[in-house]
């Protein structure tokens, strides 16, 4: 047996050398200029890195660290022939997908106390059975600290507009705080939301981290007001991609094929013309147009 | 007593191979699929080719239909053709790739890569 572990990414210079950036809409790829041969069949080449920017904005997707070691991880597991679901970080889940946090800081407020975390889920399908939720948010370290601490310091998750507590963590109170990911259990919040937007709120407490009435319950005059989150390390105003608050979503769906994806694409690629198979037919009924993007049609060869 | 050739060659016909395991590189950038698959570009996936023809070897795990319709077509090509060379087991792979959402998913899909061929 080998251990299968996590391979962190050796440098970012080998991260550059397969950097290529794909801008869907035009399907052109624009490639940086590549190293040397690395020696390495295609198979174990990393795979291409795409900006994952919130959804939106452009149509460059790279994809996050956290789902490039998921894939990495659950590859080397089936080349091992261990059944990746097994493990127990995938929660018996076959599809697991990442949502990037569309959110900013509402910097009106003097203290930021309160984040909103909005993720747009509406990919999500229905048919597929929900194993599990996490929301992903890398605290940088402090600049400064937040001052005297009035006890220990509590980050409570809640839905928006809810007193349903998700999740609560500790932060250490005392000494220098490390950066690193605090991971946050939502499955519940996703459980009971309609699956179009996802809007999560974290708040800052001093406290017990799972007391609800925290915040509401009268504080004493002594007591300071909860820290900003800011000073916590939670300030989303300069992130890079990388570091961006990630929802993953841990789904089990019993479909099989590659074809529903490919419907999916083609739906998303182009308006369905009126050459489009009958739903559920792959490839489009033929006498049409085309073959679909995705096969070269007869004779000339088809580029997206 | 089953039909065979007299000469224990066939006429002019070169053995034809016997089912089993052949290579297949699927490249996903030559399907066109690489704008919105992320990872593997390209995997082995292999196929089955070959003949099914009598005797049937125990590794090709044939089911009990295909050794009486290779019997039978041994003993009268015109009666039914032989039995199919097929996968008998297929494994998963995973692949990472970007949704309509532009979001981007893994995923493991069943029955990607054949594991082993087999007559049925």
């Amino acid at each position: 047996f080998q251990q299968a572990s996590i391979s962190s990414l050796s440098s970012s210079s080998e991260l550059d050398s397969t950097k290529d950036v794909r801008s869907r809409k035009e399907g052109k790829m624009l490639r940086t200029p590549r190293d040397g041969a690395t020696g390495r069949t295609p198979q174990e080449r990393q795979p291409p890195q795409r900006e994952q920017e919130p959804p939106g904005r452009g149509p460059r997707v790279v994809p996050h660290e956290y789902m490039l070691s998921i894939y990495r991880t659950y590859s080397i597991a089936e080349k091992l022939g261990i059944n990746a679901s097994f493990f127990q970080s995938s929660k018996s889940a076959n599809t697991i997908t990442s949502f990037v946090d569309r959110g900013l800081d509402d910097l009106s407020h003097t203290a930021l106390r309160r984040q909103k975390y909005l993720f747009d889920v509406f990919t999500l399908s229905d048919k597929e059975e929900l194993v599990g939720a996490e929301l992903r948010l890398y605290r940088q370290a402090p600049a400064a600290p937040w001052g005297p601490p009035a006890g220990p310091v509590h980050v409570q998750l809640f839905p928006c507009q809810s007193q349903l507590l998700l999740d609560a963590r500790t932060l250490d109170a005392q000494g220098p705080t490390p950066a690193g990911w605090e991971v946050f259990d939502v499955w519940q919040g996703l459980r009971h939301q309609a699956r179009k937007q996802l809007c999560l709120e974290l708040r800052s407490a001093w406290g017990e981290p799972d007391s609800r009435e925290t915040e509401a319950r009268a504080r004493g005059p002594q007591q300071p007001p909860p820290p900003d989150l800011r000073s916590l390390g939670f300030g989303r105003r300069v992130r890079p991609p990388q570091e961006r608050a990630l929802l993953v979503v841990f789904t089990r769906s019993q479909r099989k094929n590659l074809f529903a994806e490919m419907r999916e694409q083609l739906g998303s690629a182009e308006a369905a013309g009126p050459g489009a198979g009958a739903e559920g037919s792959w490839p489009p009924a033929s006498g049409s147009r085309d073959a679909g993007p995705w096969l070269p049609s007869l004779g000339r060869r088809r580029r997206r | 007593t089953t039909f065979t050739s007299r000469h224990g060659k066939r006429h002019g016909k070169k053995s034809r191979l016997r089912c089993s395991k052949k290579p297949l590189h699927v490249n996903f950038k030559e399907l066109g699929w690489d704008d919105w698959i992320i990872a593997p570009l390209e995997y082995e996936a292999y196929h089955c080719e070959g003949v099914c023809d009598f005797p049937l070897r125990s590794h090709l795990e044939p089911t009990n239909h295909a050794i009486i319709q290779t019997l039978m077509n041994s003993m009268d090509p015109g009666s039914t053709p032989p039995s199919c060379c097929v996968p008998t087991k297929l494994t998963p792979i995973s692949i990472l790739y970007i949704d309509a959402g532009n979001n981007v998913v893994y995923k493991q899909y069943e029955d990607m890569v054949v594991e082993s061929c087999g007559c049925r």
